[in-house]
Formats: C-alpha cells, sequence, structure tokens
C-alpha cells in the first residue's frame, strides 16, 4: 500500500521542501518507489529536481482539477525509481477555483485514490500557508512530517499548525497522524538553537526525529545544480542527515 | 502624506516580518510617525512588538471586513512614535472571505483612505503567498520592499513577483513603484552569497539597496524578547545594517 506523507507547516522558509526533494531521494536511494508531488505554486520541489519551468507541461493542477490520473501526469526524476508530478503555472490560481468547487478537501485524496499508482511513498510538498492546497495534502495524507526551525517565530506557529490537524481528522480524515517534528537548519554555534531545542523535546517528546538537520551550505548549493544533495554531494552533512532520517521514517512507519 | 510601504515576498522565511518591525522601529526612531500593519495571519509582526494573542482583539481583519477606521484599531507598541494595526486569529478566515467580497482588492486602500491618520508611513507585512491579502497591500501601497535571501529558490521567485506588481500596476493600482530589493541574511562564508549577489545586482541594477542586512543572531534573538532588534541589542551589525536601510529608504522617498 502506498504511504502518503504530506510536508507541512504554514511558516515559511523552515525547510519543507528540501525535506521533501531529500528524504524522497533517500527513500528511493534504499529501493523504495517514490512519487512526489509539488502543491506549492512556487514550483521549488519541481526546481530541486532539476525540471525547468518550461519542461513542465501537465502536473498537480491537472490532477486537482482536470481529473487526470497521476500516472498520466508523473515524470521521471535524475532519480532512479523517484517520479514527480510538477507545479506547472496554473497551480497559481488553484487556491481561488478550489474555493467553490464541490468536495474542495477531497480533491487531492480522490485523485490519489483513482489511480493505480504502486508506489511505496507519496510524498507532498505543501505551499506555506493552511490554505485549500495544504488541507487538499492533509486530507490525502496517511501522516505528516513538520520540519521546524529552531527559531521563536517558527515555534510560535506550531500551535495554530496543530489546530488545523485537528479539524482535518474530525472532518476530512480521520486517519490523519503525525509522523514526526524534524528539526532543520541546526547551527550549534547559534545559543537560541540549543536552548529552543529542548523546549520542542519538551512539548512534543517522541514526536520529535531523533535526527537532526544541520545547516550545511551544500543543501542550498544542490538545487542551483537541479539536485538533490544526496546526489549532489552525498559526504556532506546535510546528505548524512537525510538518509539517517529515511531510516527514521521507515522504522516508524513498521511500527503504524 | 502617508507614505504606503509594503514589504512583500511571496518565497517564504525571507526576512519580511523582521524587516518590517526593524525598519518600521529605525524610521521611528530618527522621528518618523509609523504605523505597521500586520496581514500575515501568523500574526509575527504584532510577536515580534511584544504583543501577545490574548492582547490582541480588533486589527486587520476589522479593517478588511468591519469598516473599522484605523485609529480605532491601532495600539502603541514599545517603540515611541509607532502604533501597529496586529493580525488576530480571524485573519485566517480572511482569504477565502475576501475572495466573494466586492471591490475585494481595494478594502485596504479603502480602509488607509478612509482614515484621517496623520502617519509619514505605513509599513504592511504580507504573508508568504501572491494571494488575497498580498494583492490588497499591493492595491493600498506607494511603493514596494522586497527582501530577498541570496538563495536559489528565493531567486527563482522574483519573476512571478514582478509579473503580479505589472498586473496591480495595471488593474488595481496605477501608481505601484518597487523601492527596492533589500538582500537579507547575508553571510560572508557562505560561497553562494557572493556569487548569487552578484547576479542580483546585474538584474535589478539600482533597485538593489546598498545596505545588505548580514546574518545575525541577535535579530533572531530579538523576538523571543518581543522586542525590535534595535531595543534588543542596538550595537549589534544587524540593528546598524537597518538603521542604514531606513535613511537609504528615506533618501529614495525624497528623490520619488
Ligand atoms: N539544512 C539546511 N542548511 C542550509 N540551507 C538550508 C537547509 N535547509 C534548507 N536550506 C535553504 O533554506 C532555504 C529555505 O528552505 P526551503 O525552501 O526548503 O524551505 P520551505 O519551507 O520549503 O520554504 P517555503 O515556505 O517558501 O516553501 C532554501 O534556500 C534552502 O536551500
Ligand atoms: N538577518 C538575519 N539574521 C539572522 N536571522 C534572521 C535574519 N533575518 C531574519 N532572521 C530569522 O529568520 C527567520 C525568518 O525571518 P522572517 O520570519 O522575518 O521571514 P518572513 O519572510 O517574514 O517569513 P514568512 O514567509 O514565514 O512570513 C526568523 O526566525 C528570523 O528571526
Ligand atoms: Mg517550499
Ligand atoms: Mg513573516
Amino acid at each position: 500500500k502506498c504511504r502518503v506523507l504530506a510536508v507541512v507547516n504554514q511558516k515559511g522558509g523552515v525547510g519543507k521542501t528540501t525535506t521533501a526533494v531529500n528524504l524522497a531521494t533517500a527513500l528511493a536511494a534504499v529501493g523504495m518507489r517514490v512519487l512526489v508531488i509539488d502543491l506549492d505554486p512556487q514550483g521549488n520541489l519541481s526546481t530541486g529536481f532539476g525540471i525547468s519551468r518550461a519542461a513542465r507541461s501537465v502536473g498537480s493542477y491537472e490532477i486537482l482539477f482536470a481529473e487526470h490520473r497521476i500516472e498520466d501526469v508523473a515524470v521521471p526524476t535524475v532519480v532512479p525509481g523517484l517520479s514527480i508530478v510538477t507545479a506547472t503555472a496554473d497551480l497559481a490560481g488553484a487556491e481561488i477555483q478550489l474555493v467553490t468547487e464541490p468536495r474542495r478537501e477531497y480533491r487531492l485524496a480522490e485523485a490519489i485514490a483513482r489511480s493505480a499508482v504502486n508506489y511505496d511513498y507519496a510524498i507532498i510538498d505543501c505551499p506555506p500557508s493552511l490554505n485549500m492546497l495544504t488541507l487538499n495534502a492533509l486530507t490525502a495524507a496517511d501522516s505528516l512530517i513538520v520540519p521546524l526551525q529552531v527559531e521563536f517565530y517558527a515555534l510560535e506557529g506550531v500551535s495554530s499548525l496543530m489546530q488545523t490537524v485537528q479539524l482535518v481528522r474530525e472532518r476530512f480524515n480521520p486517519r490523519l497522524a503525525i509522523m514526526g517534528v524534524v528539526l532543520t537548519m541546526f547551527d550549534r554555534r547559534n545559543s537560541l538553537s540549543q536552548a529552543v531545542t529542548e523546549d520542542v523535546r519538551k512539548f512534543f517528546g517522541d514526536q520529535v526525529f531523533t535526527t537532526v538537520i544541520p545547516r550545511n551550505v551544500r543543501i542550498s548549493e544542490a538545487p542551483s545544480h537541479g539536485k538533490p544533495v544526496l546526489l549532489y554531494d552525498l559526504k556532506s552533512s546535510g546528505a548524512r542527515a537525510y538518509m539517517m532520517l529515511a531510516s527514521e521514517v521507515i522504522k516508524r512507519e513498521a511500527l503504524v
């Protein structure tokens, strides 16, 4: 059965796309069949796999509105065993269009159910907002991963994210579970990081992944080469951290 | 006349709120009467001035929907001469509500016109999205400031921001000008920063502020103390950079 993971946090710039790109790649590297879905009109996930804007013809917009099947729009990536549903420019209009559509929260869930995909994992990258697109991802997901930057503004938003998750569970998707919170861009030099990390572990307990993603310049260089950091520099601390995160995800999945 | 500045970039986490908080404070520090408006449901601007969620009763939601005047909802901050229209929890529903409202793009512009404010500057913090709230800010603004992180994903989004600005000029606000692009979180140690900065200056020319905001841990510590960095640590590199940015803004305004 295909496990659907949504990577969600309405706070901007916390490492959602970076986590979706590199976790998916690490899962594919250990033999899983993986699909990634770009649900952010910015289209950074598609860029992270080196797919230029010109090369994107049909994608997540068509599976939300034109009843395309996932296998009709998914394209291969530079990573063997990993396909992508890209974000095209049309997706920018999806938010307003969804507001008045019937079953507007279920469009993505129905698209995933409609298709005879044989993936082990489908990973959805979400925009920085608790909007209709993110709601679609949460309704379609089995569980969610929350990238969290150890910064004060980022912590502030967690409670409204949890309220939204609770709302989605009650009204649209009772099986939605929190797979875990992953601390990103962790910088040992920054005194705030240490103090905030202890707070987060107190608040979330064992929902916080043991793996912490360090701030690593190779991670931010990789997208300009159109590659995940695992392909760009496998020996980097960033690549190793995402490999560790992938093995933690697999272990947690086995427990569910 | 009150100059309305919108701080906009749909890319998340690039320093929009940090720029709004600290630029506004620096302008107030040199004697300008300043209003800040929190148009992001995350409410980080309100937090940056130490206004707790419990202390926020009426705010930007009421000026968009309940015809309140700005002077009815603006409250003072820890900074002398600086008032704020806060973001309350209701703002989270504003996006969907605006879609079907008459004159939906002009609500904020009309609120500013309706009020007898005599501020020198009104600075609007926007959410990380080119949505109805951001459209309201662009329609109400005389000019916009674009905080730009020197990172690959952040650069990618600039062209769609510019397209949106062009669209707003043609359809809603012909006077909308680009005040400038400010490079944020600049880290000399990061080889990417240097290379990307040259690209940005080539693309934008003299629309890029001379002032570059360095990555500075005191900036990210300040919100947890409910203060702008200028109050938290005036001698820090971050505080000094925002003072310099304020003097550049005043100079650019004089030229308009
Ligand atoms: N561990 C890391 N070390 C260094 N840079 C990182 C790291 N993780 C992410 N980055 C960089 O930080 C920026 C923000 O990350 P990213 O775009 O993945 O966040 P996001 O949450 O997807 O943003 P948005 O809210 O705009 O969708 C990017 O430029 C990315 O390359
Ligand atoms: N120059 C800087 N040096 C160090 N940290 C910074 C700097 N500027 C911003 N930050 C920190 O980086 C994070 C992102 O900044 P901020 O929240 O202002 O961005 P934003 O664009 O408003 O994000 P969003 O898209 O979520 O609204 C915050 O935790 C902030 O404290
Ligand atoms: Mg992203
Ligand atoms: Mg912000």
